[in-house]
């Protein structure tokens, strides 16, 4: 048996040092280290690398905290659409999902892609139909609404700009 | 963004990236993390990688793609080929962000070029870590 080891990271939407404060700091810490315990548990018990990414991947979509599932941030319309992928070392499978919404955890659904069509990615309308067909669980848009992104969203409308995950907007960008 | 690699005891490897995008994103835009070999790549004879950050760039350079040849060709290794790939390359095309990778030895690295970047790692020989800034 070899070493075994995971890896994870999480976006937070845009929260800088300078504005971060002790209590976000140690939630986020704290959510990181759960999703880390769900992957290494996994691995642990024997598991597959391939279940320890998707039990890690799961606990970061499941928080609103990260840019991803429950804590997507918004587009334009209001919606949140997110994306995936999942890839196999082993033997180069891989799956992924783009443009999907109301999908509790897009990384099931990318890695159902994967194992269950013969195609790597779907797209949109026809991977939520996908997801449908495979009972990969959906839930309503209340699920995914946060005050904190909405607020986000006004503020890059307002703006006019699209806002990264780690970066504020840019403060000097002026209109007209 | 957030995402995931592993290696487990048999020595396979992979790779899990998710997203919401950018906020206010519009036309059905569409970044790395789904794009196999963009933000997402794995295979055992090199790594397992997942990237975060602005897409378009990592699209461009088929960012973890790019670190598995560069082990594949140049036989460097992990830290090294993500070093050149996120600190060099990804630059040059103005692309933040980076990635977190595994080699199927279980060595990780995690990679950054720009401040506020979530993450952690744990492994069998009681190494772990969780940080949030540079």
């Amino acid at each position: 048996m070899s070493k075994f080891t995971i890896a994870i990271h999480g976006g937070a939407g845009t929260i800088l040092k300078s504005e971060i404060t002790a209590k976000q700091e140690a939630d986020y810490k704290n959510a990181l280290e759960v999703a880390l315990t769900c992957g290494y548990q996994v691995l642990e018990k024997g598991g597959s690398a391939l279940d320890a990414v998707r039990a890690a991947v799961v606990s970061l979509e499941d928080i609103d905290l990260f840019n991803a599932g429950k804590g997507s941030v918004f587009a334009s319309d209001g919606s949140q659409e997110m994306d995936a992928a999942i890839m196999d070392g082993k033997n180069l499978d891989a799956g992924a999902v783009s443009a999907v919404k109301n999908i509790r955890n897009p990384i099931e659904l990318a890695f159902a892609v994967m194992t269950l069509s013969d195609h790597v990615m779907l797209n949109g309308r026809g991977a939520e139909d996908f997801a449908r067909l495979h009972n990969i669980k959906s839930e309503p848009d209340d699920y995914f609404f946060s005050a904190l992104r909405f607020a986000q969203l006004k503020q890059a409308q307002q703006k006019g700009e699209m806002m990264l995950d780690h970066r504020s907007l840019n403060p000097n960008k002026k209109f007209g | 963004t957030v995402g995931a690699v592993a290696c487990d005891a048999q020595g396979n490897i992979a790779a899990a990236t998710s997203t919401g995008g950018m906020t206010n994103k519009k036309w059905g835009r569409v970044g790395d993390s789904p794009i196999i070999g963009a933000g997402t790549y794995a295979n055992n004879q090199t790594c397992a990688i997942s990237c975060t950050g602005h897409g378009e760039p990592f699209i461009r350079s088929v960012t973890a793609y790019d670190v598995s040849c560069l082990m594949e060709y140049k036989n460097l290794s992990l830290q090294d080929a993500m070093h050149i790939v996120v600190h060099d390359k990804l630059l040059k095309l103005h692309g933040e962000g980076g990635m977190i990778g595994v080699d199927a030895k279980g060595n990780a690295a995690m990679m950054f070029n720009s401040e506020g970047m979530y993450r952690a790692m744990k492994n069998s020989e009681d190494a772990m870590e969780i940080s949030i800034y540079k």
